[in-house]
Formats: C-alpha cells, structure tokens, sequence
C-alpha cells in the first residue's frame, strides 16, 4: 500500500525540491520503490534528476484537468526504484484554470489511485504556494514533511501552513497529518539557527525529525549536474543528512 | 512623478522582501519619500518593518477588490520618509477570486493612480509566484527589481520570468522594463556562485546591478527585531551593500 507524502510549505526557497529529490533518491537505495510527482511548475525537481521537463501534449497537466494519467508519464531516472513525473511549464496555468472545474481539489487523488500500487511511496514536490496546485498535494497525501529553514521569516509562516493542513483535514482528507518538521540548510553556529529550533521544537515536540539538514554547498551544486546527493558526492555531510532521514522515515512507517 | 518598482521573482527564497524592506529604508534616508506595498500574504515585509498585519475589514485586499485605496491604510514606519501599507492574510483568497474579476491585472495599478504623487518610489514586495497578485504588480510597475541568488535552481526561472515580463510588457504594460538583476546572499568563496554571477552578467549585460548584496547573517536577524538593517546593524555589510544599491537606483533615475 502505497503511502503518499506532500513536501510543502508555502515560503519559498527552505528546501522542498532538494528535499523531495534527495529524500527519494536515499529511499530508493534503502530498497523502497518511490514515485516523485513535480507539481511545481518551475520544475527544479524535474531537473535536479536530469530529466527535461514534459511539455508534450499528455503530461501531468493534462493528467490533472483530463483525469487520466498514463504510464509513459512516469520516467526512470539515474537512481533504480526511483521513477518520476517531470513537471511542465504547463502548469502555469492550473493555478488558475482549476478554480472553475469540478471537484478541483480531489484531482491529483485521483490521479494517484490509477498509479501502480507496487510503489512503497510517492513523493509530491509542491510550489511555494497554497493554490490549488498544493491543494491538490494535501488531499492527495496521507501526510505532509514541512521543511523549515531555520530562519525567523520561515518560522512565522509555520502557523499559517499548520491552519491549512487543519483546514484541509477537516473539509477534504480526514487522514491527513503532518509526517515531520525537517530543519533544513542549519548553520549550528548562528544565534538565530539555535533559537528557531528550539521554539519549534519547544512547540510542535515528537512532530520535529531528529534528522536535521545541515548547509552544505555540495546539495546546492549538485542539481546543476542533474543528479541527487548520494550520486554528486555521497561522501558530504548533505549526502549522511539525507540517508538519516530516509531511514527515520522508514522506521515510523515499520509500525505501519 | 513616482516610479513604482516591483520587487519580483516567482523562485522562492531569493531576498525580495530584504531587499524590498532594505532597499526602502535606504532610499528612504537617502532623503527619497518611499512607499512600500506588502502584496505578499505571508506578509514578511510587514513584519520586517515592525508592522502588524492589516485583517481589519479596510485593508489592502478589500482595496484591490473595492478599487478604492483610504489614508489610514498608509501607516509610518521606524524611518522617516519610509510609510508602508502592510498586508493582511485575505489576499490568500486573492490569487482566486481576482480569476474572473473585471480588469482583473490593472485594480493594483488604479489604486497606486489614487495614491500620492509626493511619493518619489513606490516598492511593491511580490509572493513567490506568477499569479494574479504579481500580475497586478507588474501591470501596475515602471520597472522590475529580479533578486536573484546564485544558485542553480534561481538560475534556472530566470527565463521564464524574462518571457513573463515580456508578455506583460506587450500585452498590458508597454512600458515595463528590468530595473536590474540583484545577485543577492552572494557567498563569492563558492564555485557555484561565480558561475552563476559569470553566466549572468555575460547574458544580461548591463541589467545586472554592479552592487552585489553577501550572504550577511545581520539580514536574516534584523527582521525578528522588526527592523530594516539600517536601524539593527547600520555597520554590517548587508546594511554598506543595501545602502550601495540605493545610491546606484538613484543614480540610474538622476536623469529622468
Ligand atoms: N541544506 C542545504 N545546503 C545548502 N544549500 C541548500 C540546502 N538545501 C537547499 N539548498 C539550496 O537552497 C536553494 C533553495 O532550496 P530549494 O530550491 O530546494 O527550496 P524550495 O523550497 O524548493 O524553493 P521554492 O520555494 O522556490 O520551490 C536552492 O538553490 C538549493 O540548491
Ligand atoms: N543577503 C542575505 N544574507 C543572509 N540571509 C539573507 C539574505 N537575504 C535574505 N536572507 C534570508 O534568507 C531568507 C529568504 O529571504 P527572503 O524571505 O527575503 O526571500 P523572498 O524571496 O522574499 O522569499 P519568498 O519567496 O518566500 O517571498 C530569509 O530568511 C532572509 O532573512
Ligand atoms: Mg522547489
Ligand atoms: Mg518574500
């Protein structure tokens, strides 16, 4: 049974698609089959595995207002287990085109459910947004990873996305709940780092993954050369950061 | 004759807000009267300038919905010769309601037309998106302020935005142009970040500021205090780059 994770936030630039990417990657060579959407339409996720983005006419898109996904969407990528759906400068256009369509948010859901149910997870990589397009992702999903710079402005938005996961459980998907806060790109050294995870996880306690991502220019070099962490330099602490995390995420699941 | 800038990328994280709070502040003690409109509805220029968010029922939102803009939406700042009109978390249902709105891209720009010409910049602060809301701010802009960090994933939108600035330029606003790239959170110690500082000056020329703003960890604490890094830390050298950037704005616009 496949389990569905959203990676949101809507402040921009903490992390999601380095997260969706790496974390998938680390997942697929702990033996787990992994599916990662990209439904941001800036497609860095797409890209960071180096694949191009699908602008033909069947992608995800399509998919989304067609309510049909076929399996040449999904790809291989460098990693095996790891398969993804590229995004598409298409989607542009979703935000605003789903507004008028029949149930609007449940579309994506739908979407999953026709996917091969030989997947242990899929991943959604969302835009810094909460559109219809990350919507889609927490109706879809059976729970959401926030990764959260250690940073004040990061740190103020945390409330408004706890409101609408809230929101989203009680009107769409009652199974909803939030996976884990993950502290990405920390510099331990700075007053503000230390201060802004000790509020967190003073606040949202077992809620908070033990694995945090350190800063670390390796996972900010990698996608300009199209490939995850542990395949760019599996050496760096980036690299460690994430095989922590994929293997923290299966342990939560083993009770599952 | 104000000169309305939009402060705009849809990459997230890349310093649009710093830089729309820093670089009104400057102006504002470089003796410019500034007007900053927080659109965003994380609203985190309001709160990096010690405001308090508007959700009372006369407030920016119900300004680009009534088409009417009031005094009082105006408030003072820590700076002289710095007003602000802060944002309110309404505008999250913006994006969807201005959809099938009548002239839904100019409300913003026939509510600045209402606002005061004794202003001499109005700074617009932009979500992390291509939605109604920047929409309105680049219909509504003389020019674009494009934060770009150097990384890979920034580098990457930056075509996409110049097609959206185009668009707009043609279909809505003949006037819009790039009032510069800004690299922002510059660590020049990295490869990446002198490839990327390289690949864009030589595509872009002379849109790219020559002043450059450094990863300067007093950036990202000013806003806990509320205040622009002029009044936190007026001798680090986020506040020298920010005061910097000021005097080369004023410049270029010397010979308007
Ligand atoms: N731990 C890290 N160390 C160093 N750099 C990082 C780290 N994590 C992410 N980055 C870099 O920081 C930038 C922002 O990360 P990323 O693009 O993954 O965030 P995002 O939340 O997906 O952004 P958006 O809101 O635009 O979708 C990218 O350039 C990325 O390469
Ligand atoms: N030059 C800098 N040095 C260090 N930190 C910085 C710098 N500029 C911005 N920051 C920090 O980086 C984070 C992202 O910056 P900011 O929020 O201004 O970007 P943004 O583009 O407005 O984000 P969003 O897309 O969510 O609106 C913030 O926590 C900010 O404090
Ligand atoms: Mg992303
Ligand atoms: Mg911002």
């Amino acid at each position: 049974m496949k389990k569905v994770i959203a990676i949101a936030n809507q402040k921009g630039g903490v992390g999601k698609t380095t997260t969706a990417v790496n974390l998938g990657a680390c997942l697929a060579v702990a033996d787990q089959n992994v599916l990662l959407m990209d439904i941001d339409p800036q497609g860095n996720a797409t890209t960071g595995l180096g694949l191009s983005k699908n602008d033909s006419d069947a992608n995800i898109y399509t998919a989304i207002m067609g309510g049909e996904i076929y399996s040449d969407m999904i790809r291989d990528t460098a990693v095996d287990r790891l398969k993804a759906i590229p995004s598409t400068t298409d989607l542009y256009g979703a935000e605003i085109e789903l507004v008028t369509f029949e149930s609007r948010e449940q579309r994506l859901k739908n979407l999953i459910a026709q996917v091969d149910d030989a997947f242990d997870f899929v991943l959604i990589d969302c835009p810094p947004s909460l559109g219809m397009l990350t919507l889609n992702a927490l109706c879809a999903a059976d729970s959401v990873v926030v990764p959260l710079q250690t940073e004040y402005f990061a740190m103020e938005g945390l409330s408004q996305l706890d409101k609408t996961i809230d929101g989203v459980r009680r009107a769409f998907n009652p199974k909803l709940k939030i996976e884990g806060i993950l502290f990405t790109m920390v510099d331990g050294r700075t007053m503000l780092s230390q201060q802004v995870i000790k509020e967190v996880r003073g606040y949202y306690g077992d809620i908070v993954f033990t694995t945090t991502i350190p800063r670390n220019v390796r996972l900010s070099e990698a996608p300009s050369h199209g490939k995850p962490i542990i395949l760019y330099d599996f050496k760096s602490k980036g690299a460690d950061a994430y095989i922590d995390l994929a293997h923290e995420l299966i342990r939560n699941h083993k009770s599952d």
